[in-house]
């Protein structure tokens, strides 16, 4: 199983968009897939309707001296083959309880372990802010996504979020490799292009050479709770985000595996 | 010096945004603002390129023992008028270092105070998550302005933030006004009026009645370092923000104080 989480400090770059349209892509390429929503507010939760105000079954029992099975805490979606392990309200209290505490980073890496033999990939969306859930997700992971809006405001913010990678990957002893990917792409805002050259400039190879665009298709996706491949195979969003999984070249080819 | 605290657990939303542009709305009418960034990502701090990497004077401060007088704390920016309290990357760890210890909610508020004869407004910005930062925030505030995307994904996290508000107001036993505000409303997207109406029937009495529109203009006025009115006055973006302080009418009547 390989295991990507999608990360940025900065708030609605389109994070939980991105670990929703390349889940829905794998699926559809006849992968199995876990999402892991490991944001306290819930959106991918809510996006495919799992009510997690109630949810015992969460990432946040893996926090919590959950001991049994770790397939019990998976939950299935409409979508065949997609499945989530959901939010829960308590994870916005984790910082809180878990506190100076050492060793609580690899929580989440371990218990994915439990499932590699079930999925093929496993999603890991986050929440905007660094603190124990970030650090467990890079930690359980083998690439890091960082979406990223070509915008001036947003060009401090990724040399943040770089220097933060930096700082859990010495913690962790481990290389962490990651893809920088522009969002929201509007080719008719004069920045954007600017935008995108000055982050060409100083990550070159860390930058993808494509560009996910503004599409009005990711908000109705939304709505109905399904990825946007889902809704539409020749939507300008579905596009982009097949090139990027192809891009991502974390693929397995399927052959190693029977068709289940 | 009346507080207002901008807040959503939902990233991207406006809240930077917001702060900004209703803060030079305020300058422009001749009141003295003080904008706090108590968002670790530090987005306003960057806004007005005041690099927070090495800023010994910011909120992290007041949490870290800081003893002396709070205006040393404060940075001027290049609007006359407006001045602010920068971020730090430190507040990243307020969470995990405050950890379960109680009476940590009020520690902003108490710092404010001692700057209510320096200026007539603060607005304090919020990062995206439920913490120790967003109860300072809320603590110190006379009232709230909840910035939301009418789109069906953010209605659910509403509900979750709405909840946080009741939670957090009866934690520190006092009344907690609040107005919801729909920002980069898109009369275009089919979805956008439907959620506004769900919304109204929702919180009918904290729902703002105007809408601050989709405008490219606040991303120049960001690029610039510039609140969008500094920009330009008929912007669509500065009308509706203009409307929006008129409806909050906690505008204090200039004239109880002498013109300084
Ligand atoms: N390429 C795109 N084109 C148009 N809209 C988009 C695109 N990507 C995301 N969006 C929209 O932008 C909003 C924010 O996206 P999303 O919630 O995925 O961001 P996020 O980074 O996960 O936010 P948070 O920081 O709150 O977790 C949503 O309304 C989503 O539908
Ligand atoms: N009404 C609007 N029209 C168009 N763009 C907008 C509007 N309001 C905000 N934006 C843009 O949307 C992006 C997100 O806004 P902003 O950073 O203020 O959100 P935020 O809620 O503060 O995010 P975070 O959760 O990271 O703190 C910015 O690029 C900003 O320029
Ligand atoms: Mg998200
Ligand atoms: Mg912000």
């Amino acid at each position: 199983m390989k295991v990507l989480a999608v990360v940025n400090q900065k708030g609605g770059v389109g994070k939980t968009t991105t670990a929703v349209s390349m889940a829905g892509i794998l699926v559809q390429r006849k992968h199995r897939v876990l999402l892991v929503d490991a944001d306290p507010h819930g959106s991918l939760t809510s996006y495919f309707h799992l009510d997690h105000r109630g949810f015992e079954r969460s990432v946040y029992s893996l926090f919590d001296g959950y001991k049994s099975r770790v397939d019990f805490l998976v939950s299935k979606t409409q979508i065949a083959g997609l499945h989530v392990i959901a939010s829960s309200p308590a994870l916005a209290t984790l910082d809180k309880k878990l506190g100076g505490q050492d060793g609580k980073g690899l929580i989440l890496g371990q218990a994915l372990q439990q499932l590699s033999d079930w999925y093929d990939y496993a999603i890991i969306d986050c929440p905007p802010v660094l603190g124990v859930l970030m650090v467990n997700a890079m930690a359980a992971s083998d690439k890091l996504v960082i979406p990223v809006q070509a915008e001036f405001l947003a060009l401090k913010g990724l040399d943040l979020m770089v220097q933060t990678v930096a700082m859990v990957s010495r913690a962790l002893a481990k290389d962490l490799d990651y893809m920088i990917v522009p969002t929201m792409y509007d080719r008719r805002t004069r920045s954007s292009g600017q935008c995108l050259e000055l982050i060409r400039g100083k990550y070159p190879r860390k930058l993808w050479d494509g560009v996910i665009p503004v599409d009005a298709q990711f908000k109705e996706a939304s709505s109905v709770g399904v990825p946007i491949s889902t809704l539409s195979r020749t939507a300008r969003g579905t596009m982009a985000y097949e090139l990027l999984v192809d891009s991502l070249r974390f693929e397995q080819v399927l052959s190693h595996r029977q068709e289940t």
